[in-house]
Parts: structure tokens; sequence; C-alpha cells
């Protein structure tokens, strides 16, 4: 544990509270992807099947364990408790692009062919690109509330915290996780327009951010 | 990474 990875995770846990909480308090889940919020519940679920398999700290477990309820909780909020306000029309990204590609991509590069590890291997690929339905969205509305800027700009400061954090471990144990570390930059990559975009607008805007 | 396979991060 460094810095880095610490942040990264806080980072992280507080871009799904901010999405919560927005949802939860206005009662709306406008502008929001239903669908990014499905591949993430999915992200989650099939890489912390080790949860069963093997402990590694009790930081480790309470992490997964928050991640995974946070995210069906927002799920169910989206689909069940306010689905009303779900915009479907405008969330309308084909996820089986995704799908179906980071599935065959899990079954061919992985660190072990075997049905945990493929599940990890694909959980780690569909992260990389579960965000694309929420910018495809805001690209297709032109527009996104500042709460929702803000919960993708702690997304993005988990990426890069997390991309400091390999450089870090690299530097210091000689650790480097192939798998990982490409599909972070990959995922990393997906959030430079949006910062450009978030600093540009939302910072100097009217709180709403509007695509040129 | 061969065997035991240790994914310690989130």
């Amino acid at each position: 544990m460094n810095i880095f990875r610490l942040s990264g995770d806080v980072c992280h846990l507080i871009a799904i509270i901010i999405l919560f909480l927005k949802i939860w308090r206005s009662k709306s889940c406008a502008g929001i992807s239903g669908k990014s919020q499905v591949l993430f519940a999915l992200v989650f679920t099939t890489r912390y099947l080790d949860l069963f398999t093997s402990y590694i700290s009790a930081y480790n477990t309470v992490m997964k364990v928050v991640y995974l309820l946070l995210a069906y909780s927002t799920v169910g909020l989206i689909f069940f408790r306010f689905r009303n306000s779900y915009d479907s029309e405008s969330d309308s990204f084909r996820v089986e692009f995704l799908l179906v590609p980071v599935a065959g991509l899990s079954f061919l590069e992985n660190y072990a062919f075997t049905p945990l590890e493929i599940l990890w291997t694909f959980s780690i690929y569909l992260e990389s690109v579960a965000i694309l339905p929420q910018l495809f969205m805001i690209t297709k509305t032109g527009e996104a509330e500042s709460i929702t800027a803000h919960y993708l700009l702690f997304l993005g400061l988990y990426r890069a915290l997390y991309l400091a954090n390999w450089l870090w471990r690299f530097h210091t144990e000689g650790f480097y996780d192939q798998i990982a570390v490409v599909s972070g930059v990959v995922q990393t990559i997906f959030y430079c327009d949006f910062f450009y975009l978030y600093f540009t607008r939302v910072l100097r805007g009217s709180g709403k951010m509007s695509l040129p | 990474h061969a065997l035991n396979i240790h994914h310690d991060e989130l």
C-alpha cells in the first residue's frame, strides 16, 4: 500500500458516493447512463469473486464489499426506485459492442486459464471501457450537470492515481501487472478529453458542462 | 505470474 494507491481508492469511493447521493437527493437519475452503472456492477462482481477464495486484508475485504453494495444500490435506484427519471432514449450505447470483444479478449489474454482468472481479466478489460456509455450519453445530449462532471472527475483521478501507484510499485518492488497496467492506461486515455472539458468549462462556467 | 495469482489491488 502506498499513498497513490490509497488516495486512488478513496477517489474511487468518493466518485461512487457522489453519484449515489446525487440520485438519492434529487430523486432523479437524469443524465446518468444506467448502462455504465450496470457495467460497473458487473466489473465489481466478476473481479471480487476472490472474496470467497482468498483473504488479503481487512481493508481489502471492506472496500470490496462497500464498492459492491454501492454499485448495486445505484443500479437499484436507476432501474427501480427512480426509473421514471431514467432517460433510456439517450442511453442508447450498444453494450454488446463492448461485452463481446472484452469477453473474447479475456479468454485469449490472461494470466491463467481458470474460471476465476478469466473473470478477473474480463473485469479489468471491462472496467477500461465501462464509462463509454456515459461519455456517449453526454455527447448525445450535449451537456452534463456539474455534479455528474464531479463524479467523472473523481473517477478519472482514481485512474490517474492508480497509474502513479503502478509506477511507484515498479520502482520500489519491481511489481508490474501487465494486464492491469495496459488496460489502466487505455482507460485513463478515455478521461483525458473529459478532463480538458471539465477544467475549461465546469470550473469557469455556469455549473453545466456543455460540449462544443 | 504463474501460479497463486494474488490480486491485492481493487
